[in-house]
């Protein structure tokens, strides 16, 4: 053990397992976790080459091969409870990515949660024995964040009782799904629903994309890798073009909206309903954030314990460095957002649940908010933290630079979700939207719950803005 | 200017109130700004986006805010005192540090002083200083397990030197004391020149 970091242990005023407590939740998830991990850890299976020395395909076949061999150990331990998978899987990728991360992430979560029953028992044991192994598809290459944009097309013919997906122009190929080049074998598409010559907006379908036995793609199917990124090596995020593909009208997803035999439109209850994987997703990301930030904090408060540079009293021993107060103002406030960051992962993930088990018994007053919220932490907690990843790298000095160091891989695998899910100022903007709708609600004498209760006291001009 | 709803620097609800009332102040100051347009004639749409940049200030106050407010009462559930102490300590460095970074917004609203800015950067030097004794410590309170970590500068035990001569010599480009391309490019430009 470095002896300046043993100091550093040995004269902390608290006790830090308490601290890890609070983050995890309660003793007996930290307990619980650290059992989980172990598996991970005690695995010599898990242990393989270095990923900062292999090509691109050579990190691919390598992120397969561990996610392949994780999926098999979470059956033979009967892991079972998302959050622990989360845990196994968190430490079997290690800084990588996993290649199957939207099957179990996005795809399933999605049949879960959008499948009628019968499509549930169809659908999700396939998708557990990777049978079907599935992703998300729904931005294009010319279309991102909104949703109204989206090309693609899903027309509804009665006589055979099929959707006829297509993709009418370049633009409207399906973009950036991570696993859909090689790995899926299906996707979960969002796409214009057109039925009885109207189109009811962006509805989501089940599209098988290869043969089960041989992976080859079926006819009207092109997809392939868009090639090499910023960071995500292991992930094969593809391309997806479609002519004129039909699918069974089963292959919907129909607990909300659906398209009756004839053509019949139903509307979903919400709108929002159908965009409800997402917001799952960006209440993870602001958890995501906590944990990438407090990665790097991690990396570069350690390592300036342990670094000795210049000097701050002429004549003496190089101190560490960080004893520099402007280490410590670099650092520190970071230290401070990813506490932060991770209570606020921890409410919104409850939120999420609680709000989700709400809409189940047909209850929506709360969606709106938990929308609002989820896009504005999300956007929030993301931006700050890739700076403040970045931030770290720095505070490394040289080393930081270096793969060794971690923080570039740390960098470049959360960096993107400031763009995806939903890119930044879009969220924001979403969420000013909310905010918008809360004031003038306010003024007009609705009364407001929740975070944004506090605008109810502007309206009594409790508050007053000041002119700028 | 000139009053404050920030009676004392270090008290936590008080910080997290002034954030609250800064949120619905850009609120309140976007809101309005849309409404005048569409009071001109504007239509909606271009209302919107007219005044999209204030409106995206007025999320990240909200958001801002909400960060704030949740630790806050997260603090409330701590109870060890020791945890509590230091964990207030971030708490309160979290929320000064976003008003240091923000001071333009709280002046404008009202809700500071320029007196009370000059202590607040002085007390978040002031709390650098009661931070640093356990900095590590609270960073080994995340319990990121050197393999989730992925980086020798961040070894629990650290080793950073040893380790990093050691990565480096795995470089591909050690394979060989001699690479290739020397043969290929510099050895017959050299005969060149």
């Amino acid at each position: 053990m470095n002896p300046d970091l043993s100091k550093e242990r040995a004269t902390a005023t608290f006790n830090p397992e308490i601290v890890t407590h609070i983050l995890d939740g309660s003793p007996e998830k930290t307990r619980r976790r650290r059992e989980i991990e172990s598996l991970v850890l005690n695995d010599p299976a898990f242990q393989h080459e270095d990923p900062n020395f292999l090509s691109r395909s050579e990190r691919y076949e390598l992120a397969l091969k561990k996610s392949a061999l994780m999926v098999q150990r979470i059956r033979e331990y009967g892991i079972s409870n998302p959050e622990e998978i989360m845990w196994f899987k968190r430490l079997g990728v290690g800084s990588q990515t996993d290649p199957l991360n939207l099957h179990f992430g996005m795809f399933y979560v999605m049949l879960g949660n959008q499948g009628t029953e019968s499509q549930r028992e169809k659908w999700l044991p396939l998708a557990l024995r990777l049978q079907a192994i599935g992703t998300y598809a729904q931005t294009e290459l010319g279309h991102g964040t909104h949703l109204r944009g989206l090309e693609t097309t899903a027309t509804y013919d009665p006589s055979t009782q099929e959707f006829i997906l297509n993709s009418p122009t370049v633009s409207s190929i399906k973009w950036w799904p991570g696993g859909l080049g090689k790995t899926s074998n299906h996707a979960a598409v969002l796409a214009q629903l057109y039925t009885q010559g109207e189109c009811k907006g962006l509805h989501a379908f089940i599209v098988p994309l290869r043969r089960l036995d041989t992976h080859e793609p079926l006819p009207g199917i092109t997809v392939g890798d868009i090639g090499p990124k910023f960071g995500f090596d292991e992930t094969d995020n593809g391309f997806l073009k479609f002519d004129k593909v039909r699918i069974p009208r089963e292959n919907m997803l129909m607990k909300y909206a659906q398209v009756e035999p004839d053509g019949t439109y139903v509307k979903p209850l919400s709108d929002k309903l159908t965009y409800g994987t997402m917001v799952f997703i960006r209440s993870v990301i602001v958890g995501d954030s906590a944990r990438s930030l407090s990665k790097a904090c991690t990396i570069a408060i350690r390592y300036s314990a342990v670094r000795h540079q210049s000097e701050i009293r002429p004549g003496e021993p190089e101190p560490q460095i960080l004893d520099f107060q402007t280490q410590q103002y670099k650092l520190f406030p970071l230290l401070a957002t990813s506490y932060a960051f991770s209570f606020a992962g921890a409410y919104v993930g409850e939120m999420y649940h609680r709000i989700s088990g709400d809409i189940q018994t047909g209850n929506l007053n709360e969606l709106p908010e938990l929308h609002a919220l989820a896009a504005g932490l999300k956007a929030f907690t993301t931006w700050v933290a890739a700076s403040g990843i970045e931030e770290c790298r720095m505070a490394c000095g040289g080393h930081g630079y270096s793969r060794s160091s971690g923080i570039p891989d740390i960098y470049v695998t959360f960096s993107p979700a400031c763009t995806y899910e939903g890119e930044n100022t879009v969220m924001m903007l979403q969420t000013a939207r909310f905010l918008f709708k809360s004031y003038t609600a306010a003024l007009s004498g609705e009364h407001l719950e929740g975070m944004v209760s506090y605008l109810n006291d502007v309206s009594l001009q409790r508050v007053q803005a000041q002119p700028l | 200017a000139g009053r404050s709803v920030v009676k004392d620097i270090n008290d936590l609800r008080s910080l997290e109130e002034a954030y609250k009332q800064r949120a619905a102040w850009l609120v309140v100051a976007a809101s309005r700004n849309v409404q005048n347009d569409l009071k001109r004639g504007k239509r909606k749409e271009d209302a919107w986006n007219k005044n999209s940049v204030d409106l995206v200030r007025a999320s990240d106050a909200h958001c801002h805010y909400v960060v704030v407010k949740l630790f806050v009462d997260k603090l409330s559930e701590v109870q060890d005192l020791a945890a509590h102490r230091i964990l207030s300590s971030l708490c309160l460095l979290y929320a000064l540090h976003g008003i240091g970074k923000n001071t333009g917004d709280f002046l404008q609203a009202g809700l500071l002083t320029t007196s009370q800015l000059e202590q607040i950067q002085q007390r978040i030097k002031d709390l650098l200083g009661v931070i640093r004794p356990n900095a590590v410590v609270l960073v080994d309170a995340f319990d990121h397990s050197d393999t989730h970590l992925g980086s020798i500068l961040g070894r629990y035990d650290g080793n950073v030197y040893e380790n990093l001569f050691e990565w480096a010599k795995k470089s591909p480009l050690n394979k060989t004391q001699v690479h290739e391309s020397f043969h290929k490019y510099l050895k017959p430009l050299q005969s060149k020149l």
